[in-house]
């Protein structure tokens, strides 16, 4: 940006685009050929000489539409709808040509041109955002960027055999825009980006018409990157305005996800939940309610469900994110592989706590992201090594084994923090039938009828029963394993003083259980 | 409490919650065709 | 027991503060999501018509722009083609559809000549169209000024409602004067 643009350069790149608007305006019936015309003009100003020219023009044309947004929104006589309808009309034609160099750049066979174009367009207007963010900080203005990405990708996905035969580069590129612009980068843009990532068409694109959920990867990113975002707000008991309407949009973003696309939640939930505040209760349960569209769950409250008898318990779900990677350091990994293998040494159960323990700030003490991979990872392996054996997993053969070892270490070391938060990981596996889930039902069941302190069963009814409480959905294997608690007398659950230290709590398991039995 | 960094963007969340996006900004423009265009009174609806 | 907020008690906690104030614990107790104006019961996918996340409602199919092949625009080309409208057949209701939807145009003011000639009167003021009741005959006058109950025409809840009037009259709109503008509609 630092190299002066050549004498007259900006006039004749507004120049052009006054006379592309008019073209655009006038002659929408046949506006390929005009397009063509113009097309040749640009050539004949030096435009399309190469690529300096080229994004020179796209920088001054688009900083020209923008300066326009911000000139006709700022005008206290204009009426606002009338102004916003200028500049869509400004801004709409100048993304039609765009659009149109995109599709005819290059030898019509040879994408790489037209993506190239297209990247560089959009490295433009995400410079341009950044910049101006920093340059108006709270007077930013998301219009005119707002109305840019949507409308370009909107020409992009028109149905059109050239644009087909490139649209998952197309949404390539676009993820990769979000992701840059995402909320943490670009907090004055994060409304806009939320309407953008979860607009019809978008979604519609990513997670339906591009084959073998190539897209589904690139979306659970930008959802990664709104969690991310939001999670320092949600973390406070009390959420201010702005941040209640962001986390609403997202449940309205989620429940269009579980409703239409419930695998995608299913395969992308570890990657989802590690990064959502323990506190997100409804939130985390919506993504753990997600079951794929051709299972049918068994009534969770069908009285005397054998769950063990159900065939599904022996498949496990696919899980998309690589949380074995997630365990650092390496060595670390490589001492819970040698523990898991050889049930030795025994100081690596009481060093356990020391490698999750990150500081001493209450409510920030451990690595959450390091625990929740342990506890998944240490899970599947308890799975493989029984079925190893032969075994199917039960209350039964989940016990006297390594994995079950690093798991009762964890309940009895850890303090209350940290307790809860190993627990939550545990019934972040609680979903719907597969194996992953039926383990550790058995585990979090297992660990309150083997507890050697009512701290821990107390810590185990509230991470279930919070999950409960909260409107729905509820996860069907939260359900079955609380239901289990509560009715199987082997845990003798209604003898802890917990359950009976207030009324309300005392009332809320009653109607629980009256629901339940 | 929020880090720096965190109130820092909460300010610009906060400030982008006055530009809400609204569903229509997604929206192609509808062109308005008329007929017959012709000046009408400026106390007639203009839009 | 555990006596911090990660057992009984700081659930307890919770569930009293959202008694006192719900606000405080949107989190933990969760909202009733079926309000969120998303049909979850749909048989068909909801994101074909998502109005968006900050939208309270689905996109209605006039929201939605469907890709139409260019050749099917054809508005422009048949325009000066399309049949004469007869406005005297038509009813009050399709009258006032075309006065406030073709802003601009002749039509508009064709419409208006006919409102006009069925004893409707435009305000210029209160930009609203006003009739006298039929049957009623007890509006006082007094020089330019009539007062009395009569129709007005509410456009925002499209439909007519009555409503005491004191009216200058000399505000009321003249009837268009359609051959004035030489067009030859009706």
């Amino acid at each position: 940006t630092d190299i002066e643009d050549p004498p007259g350069f900006v006039d004749k790149t507004e120049f052009l685009l006054k006379e592309w608007i008019t073209i655009y305006h006038t002659q929408s019936r046949d506006l390929i050929k005009s397009f063509s015309l113009f097309v040749s003009k640009m050539n004949l100003y030096g435009i399309l000489k190469g690529d300096e020219p080229l994004i020179r023009f796209f920088r001054h044309a688009t900083q020209y539409c923008i300066d326009l947004t911000y000139r006709s929104l700022n005008d206290p006589n204009a009426n606002q709808t009338i102004a916003k309808t200028k500049i869509f009309q400004w801004i709409d034609a100048y993304v039609r040509l765009i659009a149109l160099l995109v599709k005819h750049s290059g030898e019509s066979g040879h994408s790489a041109t037209k993506l190239n174009l297209l990247n560089k367009v959009l490295g433009i207007v995400v410079g341009l955002l950044l910049q101006d963010q920093e340059v108006h900080g709270t007077a930013f203005q998301q219009l005119a960027y707002h109305r840019i990405f949507i409308m370009l990708f909107l020409e992009l996905s028109a149905p059109d055999a050239v644009l087909e035969n490139i649209s998952l580069s197309i949404i390539t590129a676009f993820c990769h825009t979000f992701h840059i612009l995402r909320p943490s980068i670009a907090p004055g843009f994060c409304y806009s980006w939320l309407e953008l990532i979860s607009h019809r068409v978008f979604i519609g694109r990513i997670l339906a018409m591009i084959p073998q959920q190539k897209g589904w990867s690139m979306y659970s990113q930008l959802l990664i990157n709104l969690f991310k975002y939001l999670a320092p707000f949600l973390r406070n008991a009390e959420l201010a305005k702005p941040v209640q309407h962001l986390y609403k949009g997202t449940l309205r973003v989620l429940l269009v996800l579980l409703h239409d696309f419930p695998e995608f939640l299913c395969d992308y939930h570890f990657g989802f939940c590690d990064v959502i505040p323990p506190n997100c209760i409804q939130m985390r349960n919506l993504i753990l309610s997600a079951y794929p569209r051709n299972m049918r769950l068994p009534d969770p409250f069908t009285p005397n469900l054998k769950v063990d008898m159900l065939n599904e318990i022996t498949t496990a779900p696919k899980i998309f994110t690589n949380y074995a990677a997630a365990i650092q350091p390496a060595n670390f990994k490589k001492e819970l592989d040698s523990y898991l293998k050889l049930r030795a040494p025994v100081t690596f159960l009481s060093d356990l706590r020391g490698n999750l323990q990150i500081s001493n700030e209450p409510g920030s003490r451990y690595n959450i992201h390091l625990m929740n991979a342990l506890v998944l990872y240490v899970g599947t392996q308890a799975i493989q090594h029984i079925r190893s054996k032969n075994l199917a997993p039960n209350m039964t053969t989940i016990v006297h084994s390594a994995h079950m070892d690093i798991f009762q270490n964890l309940a009895v070391d850890l303090d209350n923090e940290g307790r809860y938060l190993f627990l939550n990981a545990i019934a972040n596996q609680l979903r719907y039938p597969n194996s992953h889930t039926h383990y550790f039902s058995c585990a979090i069941l297992y660990l309150f009828v083997e507890a050697n302190s009512e701290a821990i069963q107390e810590q185990i009814t509230r991470v279930l029963l919070e999950r409960l409480i909260v409107n729905r959905p509820h996860p069907w294997g939260l359900l079955i394993t609380f239901i289990e608690l509560i009715k199987n007398p082997a845990y003798k659950f209604w003898d802890h003083d917990f359950v009976h230290c207030a009324p309300e709590i005392e009332k809320l398991f009653e109607s629980v259980a009256k629901s339940c039995m | 409490p929020l880090q720096k960094e965190h109130q820092i963007q909460f300010q610009m969340m906060e400030a982008a919650y006055y530009h809400m996006p609204t569903p229509t900004e997604s929206e192609r423009l509808r062109t308005y065709l008329h007929r017959q265009p012709v000046p009408t009174p400026p106390h007639y609806p203009q839009q | 027991m555990v006596n911090n907020q990660f057992g009984m008690v700081g659930l307890l906690t919770f569930i009293r503060a959202a008694e006192s104030d719900p606000n405080l614990v949107t989190l933990a107790m969760g909202q009733d999501l079926t309000a969120l104006g998303l049909n979850l019961n749909s048989i068909d996918n909801l994101y074909p018509t998502f109005g968006g996340p900050f939208a309270d409602s689905s996109a209605r199919p006039q929201d939605i722009d469907y890709n139409v092949p260019p050749e099917y625009l054809i508005n422009v080309s048949i325009r000066e083609k399309l049949s004469q409208l007869t406005l005297k057949k038509y009813k009050d209701d399709l009258l006032f559809y075309l006065f406030y939807t073709n802003v601009g145009d002749f039509m508009q003011l064709a419409a208006a000549a006919e409102l006009h000639n069925r004893d409707w009167r435009y305000h210029t003021e209160e930009k609203v169209w006003i009739t006298r009741v039929p049957g009623m005959t007890s509006y006082e006058k007094n020089g330019t000024t009539e007062r009395g109950t009569y129709y007005y025409f509410d456009v925002q809840n499209w439909r007519r409602v009555l409503k005491e009037f004191q009216v200058d009259t000399t505000k009321l709109d003249k009837c268009p004067n359609l051959n004035a503008i030489g067009s030859g509609q009706p």
